[in-house]
């Protein structure tokens, strides 16, 4: 279900933008 | 009075009179009237100007908005005849907040990366799958540890000693942000991934 999966991905995303705040190479 | 004497026939209901609507100093007043399709009837004393709004509950459901595009006092003859009218002008457009949608395109450039093919081509366990290893392999060469899966993240988002540090705030907040993310990053290693 591409809208689930589109779900999930928003979760990952957001995980990685968490990361971006301390990463300075992002 | 106009409402009592005439409402008893024609039938009156509780409306909210909104002055200077979408300003700050907005005012919400509810009052009694008689209400028509084209036309409200107001006691004469009811304070009611030009470009107020007014909520009517639509039989429908929910609340109709009108605009009071011309008002008529009308305060001749016999007291029991006064009333003012309220002539209905276009309704104001309704303020809906603009819709964003959850596309693809808004997500992490990470996340577009590592799932966007997978995606596309409709393999979505794997697109997701994808997307969660792209947060591992992240987590892995920032925080130099030679972990995995809810270990690694245990380890690298350590409340106490974290190896990475996605506080934002101090103090109590910022504790509990560290143990929040902690647990959603081990939560997405064991669960998801």
């Amino acid at each position: 279900d591409p809208q689930q999966a589109l779900e999930y991905l928003a979760f990952a995303s957001l995980l990685h933008r968490r990361i971006d705040l301390t990463d300075p190479s992002a | 009075s106009f409402l009592r004497t005439m409402g008893r026939s024609h039938g009156t209901k509780q409306v909210v009179i909104i002055s200077k609507p979408g300003t700050e100093d907005e005012e919400r007043r509810t009052v009694e009237a008689m209400i028509q399709s084209e036309s409200g009837f107001f006691e004469v004393t009811t304070p009611i100007y030009e470009g107020d709004h007014v909520e009517i509950p639509d039989p429908r459901g929910g609340t109709d908005v009108r605009v009071a595009s011309e008002v008529k006092v009308n305060d001749f003859g016999s007291s029991t005849l006064h009333h003012t009218q309220v002539k209905w002008g276009k309704a104001p457009a309704r303020r809906v907040a603009p819709v964003r949608r959850l596309t693809f395109e808004n997500l992490h450039p990470d996340v577009q990366k590592a799932a966007g093919d997978l995606f596309a081509d409709g393999h979505m366990g794997s697109a997701v799958s994808e997307a969660f290893k792209s947060l591992e392999v992240r987590v892995r060469r920032l925080s130099r540890l030679d972990q995995s899966g809810s270990t690694l993240m245990s380890t690298a988002f350590n409340a106490k000693s974290p190896v990475i540090d996605v506080a934002t705030e101090d103090g109590r907040s910022g504790q509990d942000e560290r143990e929040g993310f902690m647990a959603l990053f081990r939560g997405a290693m064991i669960g998801i991934r």
